[in-house]
């Protein structure tokens, strides 16, 4: 059954989405199948893996709205792999149309359970369509607290919270810690989460002290890895690649592939 | 009469708040009176002077949803000149609900118009309470293009966009310039913009780049000022004071003045 991973931070500019489609190139090269799930007005994972949000027919829009399964708005990217839930602009007006139906923060857990689940057993040996066999699922949110992230924490397995070693950053923290516990009250008991430390400058002393406070504030709740500030991300945003698939040899390339190994471990 | 400046951008993490508390510590450098106002439930500008959100007790949800005026919730900050009005967690549920009332785009618009822009005359000759006199309202806006930040955009006067030379923000600019003529066309005829370049890194190659293509997109929509990386902005984050206040000497303190008379040229 696919492991649902939620990034998400109502901190902007934390490297939620670099993070995203990082560590999926990552996974990817581990022999995992992954799909990663846009659920930002913004669209930038979409831009990120080479798509023009201008240009997509189905997207996240679809399945939050009109109940279209993710797997009819699912499409591949250019790594073998890794597909692509895209966004589009019709998640401009997600925050003040969802919460007016029942039941609207289970709306993704449903889809996900309701497809991706079974499609690994074949219960009924009905002639099924030919199913994607998932490992993982990535949801990438958009920098709030509203609907559409509280729909993506509701049906998470693991919550990772990246956090660049700043103030406001670290503020932020306090912020999703009550939305975990909310959350895990109301719909997701199961519910667990990993902070990681994001755009690290070791020269920087702010950023040491303020790596320190986070370790010690919440342990074991930090992943090991932390990732270092290098330039190389930006240029493979452009390209519409993973760093993993744009330069692997790369500092960042290496770092969240070093992610990638230390959440395998952590999943089984 | 004020002039209202909504600082606002979609892109998380550009440097919004920063630039709201740089520039109203420059500006009131140059003897002009400034009200910050702090419209993101992340609170972030409430922390940058020094407050704790979460022991405010008037706020900018109280004007938004209780019909309180600005000034019964602005108090003063360390800085003479510089008076704020806090966020606190209030915010979180304002995307869902300001929608339902009639007219919400323009309740921020409202409650500025009656209250500030009056205060200068005095028509009826009628005891008026000591009225406070600003010459700048500056609007901090969360990472979102909904309800709150649309008060704040069929509010100003201008509106400023900060952006990182990096792809995702200038991406951002797209959705941005659409925005603007909805707003236009349908609450302020008479909005202005200013993409104000951020976090400029001078020998990163794809900042030099990104830089020039905005310029050569946008040309006189740009300010001439580009404020350049400093980690001293990060330390007076942590200090609660104005760049300006706690190094006035930094690279970043010069830079943010020299926005702020350029602004001042602009506005005269
Ligand atoms: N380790 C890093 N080193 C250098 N630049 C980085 C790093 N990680 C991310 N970036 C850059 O920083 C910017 C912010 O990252 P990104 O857009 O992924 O953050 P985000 O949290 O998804 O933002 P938002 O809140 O707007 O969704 C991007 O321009 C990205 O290319
Ligand atoms: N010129 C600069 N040089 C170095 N760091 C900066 C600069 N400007 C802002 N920062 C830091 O970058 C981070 C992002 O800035 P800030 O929080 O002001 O952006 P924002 O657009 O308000 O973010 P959000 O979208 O979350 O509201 C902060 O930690 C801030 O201290
Ligand atoms: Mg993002
Ligand atoms: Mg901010």
């Amino acid at each position: 059954r696919p492991y649902v991973i939620a990034v998400a931070n109502q901190k902007g500019g934390v490297a939620k989405t670099t993070s995203v489609v990082s560590l999926a190139g990552a996974l990817v090269n581990h022999e995992q199948e992954v799909l990663v799930v846009d659920l930002d007005a913004q669209a930038n994972l979409t831009l990120a893996l080479g798509k023009d949000p201008g240009r997509v027919r189905g997207s996240i829009t679809d399945v939050l709205f009109n109940s279209a399964t993710l797997l009819s708005v699912s499409r591949e990217t250019n790594i073998p792999g890794l597909d692509l839930v895209p966004s589009n602009a019709g998640m401009d007006v997600a925050e003040r149309f969802l919460p007016v139906r029942q039941d609207y923060e289970l709306i993704l857990r449903r889809a996900l359970l309701g497809e991706l689940r079974q499609s690994g057993a074949n219960p009924g040996g009905a002639l099924r369509p030919p199913t994607i066999h998932y490992d993982f699922v990535l949801l990438d949110c958009p920098p709030s607290m509203g609907a559409v992230t509280l729909n993506a924490l509701a049906a998470a397995d693991l919550l990772i919270i990246p956090t660049q070693p700043e103030y406001f950053s670290a503020f932020a923290l306090r912020t999703m810690t009550q939305t975990i516990r909310q959350v895990r009250s109301r719909y997701n008991p199961e519910l667990a989460y990993r902070i990681l430390i994001t755009m690290f400058d070791r020269r920087n002393r702010i950023h040491r002290d303020v790596a320190d406070q986070i370790r010690a504030a919440f342990g074991e709740g930090v992943f090991e890895t932390v990732i270092a500030v290098d330039t190389k991300l930006r240029e493979s945003a452009v390209e519409g690649l993973p760093i993993t698939h744009h330069k692997s040899q790369s500092r960042s390339a290496l770092q969240y592939d070093t992610l990638a190994q230390e959440l395998i471990a952590y999943v089984q």
